[in-house]
């Protein structure tokens, strides 16, 4: 059974999306089968691990368009035991549409069950990236996913942006999702012995105490430069903080999961 | 006359509301009348400048809605000479009604046309923020404006984020807003000598060439801590180089300006 995680923050550049190809990065180090589906328009995902324009056949506009089998969108990275559904929209008009067709909330976890219930392809873990807003393709991967992953970013927090993604996980628990639940809250750009990263560490466990995880993601230039170089940081040197931190959140969250 | 620029840009923590903010006080440091509206659901703006949720009457919502007067959604704030239109958005159906509601795109254009007609308050630059995506709100402030103004941050660069906000321009001036410009491309998170800022401002000098404003906005821990105290930089520490940035960063614009 794979464990379908999404990763959302309303809130923009708080490391979403390189929290998405890192922790899939490192779980394949952990040698699990990953696959990562990016409901962004912006398509950072595709830019972070490599997939060119050119090589994407068919991706996350055909999910909600339906014009091909879900097989066809889905991109093997050649680095790592990594899938990948680019976000394959180029044009302003691809991307009304495609938010047209998002209307359809539950187009992703339809798509999602009856692809996995053919057996072709099994996962251990499906990660999907969502864009800085609450909209109908964050609400599609959240009513797609066991959990949720949010990314904090240490520093002034938009404290609102969480009360409202609370409150729509609220809304898709009641709704079609029961089970979906939060995976944890990550510390992303964390300062050791920064007044500001520690008062945010302070604040986070007041809000949300247990549901902080223990790994944090330090403040780290290479991560910015592993986007550059369009692989996930633990290849570009796995010496980096960065490189280590997501390796321990790996770790974290397999020890999290319950033997299947 | 009022001049109204979006700060805009559908890549996520780039420094919109940041820059938003902090031109906004240093025009008014300027003795410039300024208004600002804030078109993110985030609601960045009003935490930013210290606006409690306690004390906003209306806001954007009534806008949309027309349940009230444009002038009863005005804030002035106490220590500058700023007034403030909030996004007064606090749950999510509110989010979804207002996006709804955002769908009628000219609304904030012809609101604030007929407002200002009137004649009852006349203010030099109107700035508006905007969420990070391309959404009808973000469309519908880049139709009511004259310009756009571009946080571009430095670092890996979310190109693809630009390609879609310039189609996104370009439609708009094809339709209803045919005098849209790009008032510039504004670095952010710009650190002097490091290899990354410096490529950042090739890449941008060369994909936008004089749209790249000569001022550029340091990485700058107090521009962080400033929202902690709610204030705008200058208010907070007149000598921190993201105050001295952003009055640098006003003093451009004015000189760009025709005398009306
Ligand atoms: N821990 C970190 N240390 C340093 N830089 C980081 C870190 N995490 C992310 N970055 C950089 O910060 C920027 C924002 O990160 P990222 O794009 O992953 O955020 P996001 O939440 O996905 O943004 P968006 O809201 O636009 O989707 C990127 O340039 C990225 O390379
Ligand atoms: N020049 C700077 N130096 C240091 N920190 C900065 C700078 N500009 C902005 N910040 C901080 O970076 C974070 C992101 O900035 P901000 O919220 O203004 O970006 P945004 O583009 O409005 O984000 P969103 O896409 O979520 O609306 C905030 O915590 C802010 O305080
Ligand atoms: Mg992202
Ligand atoms: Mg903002």
């Amino acid at each position: 059974m794979s464990k379908i995680i999404a990763i959302a923050n309303p809130k923009g550049g708080v490391g979403k999306t390189t929290t998405t190809i890192n922790l899939a990065a490192s779980l394949a180090i952990a040698e699990k089968r990953v696959l990562i589906i990016d409901m962004d328009p912006a398509g950072s995902v595709s830019y972070g691990v490599g997939l060119a324009p050119e090589n994407i056949r068919a991706g996350t506009f055909e999910i909600f368009s339906g014009t091909v089998n879900l097989l066809e969108t889905i991109h093997p990275l050649d680095y790592l035991n990594i899938d990948v559904i680019p976000c394959n929209v180029f044009s302003s008009e691809q991307e009304i549409r495609l938010s047209e067709m998002a209307k359809n909330r539950i187009r992703l976890k339809r798509q999602l069950m009856s692809f996995l219930n053919t057996g072709k392809i099994s996962y251990d873990y499906i990660l999907i990236d969502t864009p800085p807003s609450l909209n109908d393709l964050t609400v599609g991967a959240l009513l797609a996913s066991d959990s949720v992953l949010i990314p904090l970013q240490c520093g002034y927090f938009a404290l609102k942006a969480l009360q409202r993604l609370m409150q729509m996980i609220e809304r898709v628990r009641k709704s079609v999702n029961t089970e979906l639940s939060v995976e944890g809250v990550l510390l992303t750009f964390y300062e050791k012995g920064t007044r500001t990263s520690m008062r945010s560490v302070q604040q986070a466990m007041e809000l949300f105490g247990d549901l902080v995880l223990r790994t944090r993601i330090p403040k780290n230039v290479t991560l910015g430069y592993a986007a550059y170089e369009k692989k996930p940081v633990a290849l570009v040197d796995i010496s980096a903080s960065g490189s280590r931190a997501y390796l321990s959140l790996a770790e974290e969250l397999l020890s999290k999961t319950k033997p299947a």
